[in-house]
C-alpha cells in the first residue's frame, strides 16, 4: 500500500541546470577541464605514458605534440610543474609525471 | 641523481597539497 511514497521520490532537478556552456569541443582548444587546458592534459598524459627513468624531454614532447608550438608546451610543462603534477628530472628539459611509478 | 629524487620529492607534495 505504501508504494507509491517511494516510487515518486525519483529526483526531478536534475535536468536543465544549463550545463550547456562546454559544447562543441574542436580539440586544441583552451578550455579548462578538470582544471586543465587541453593542451596542459595533452601534455601530462604523454609524460605519464612515458617509462624512461630521465622522463620525457620536451624534444618529445614536440615531436609528438607536432601541432603545438615549443612555446605552448613550455607553458603547458611550467604549470604542471607548478601544480605538482610532473617534476623535472635531469635537467629542466626533462620530466617526469608525479604518480607513475 | 639526488636532484631528481628532490624534485620527486617537492612535485609529490605539492600534489598532495593540491589534492587535499
Amino acid at each position: 500500500r505504501k508504494n507509491l511514497t517511494s516510487a515518486s521520490r525519483v529526483p526531478q532537478s536534475f535536468s536543465s541546470t544549463g550545463i550547456s556552456s562546454m559544447g562543441g569541443y574542436g580539440g586544441g582548444g583552451n578550455l579548462p577541464v578538470n582544471g586543465l587546458t587541453a593542451h596542459q592534459s595533452q601534455v601530462l598524459n604523454l609524460i605519464k605514458s612515458c617509462h624512461i627513468p630521465e622522463g620525457m624531454s620536451l624534444q618529445d614532447l614536440k615531436l609528438q605534440l607536432y601541432n603545438m608550438s615549443m612555446s605552448t608546451i613550455k607553458q603547458a610543462v611550467e604549470f604542471l610543474s607548478s601544480e605538482g603534477h610532473i617534476y623535472s628530472t635531469v635537467d629542466d628539459d626533462h620530466y617526469k609525471s608525479t604518480d607513475a611509478e | 641523481q639526488e636532484r631528481i629524487r628532490r624534485n620527486k620529492e617537492a612535485a609529490r607534495q605539492l600534489l598532495a597539497e593540491r589534492n587535499v
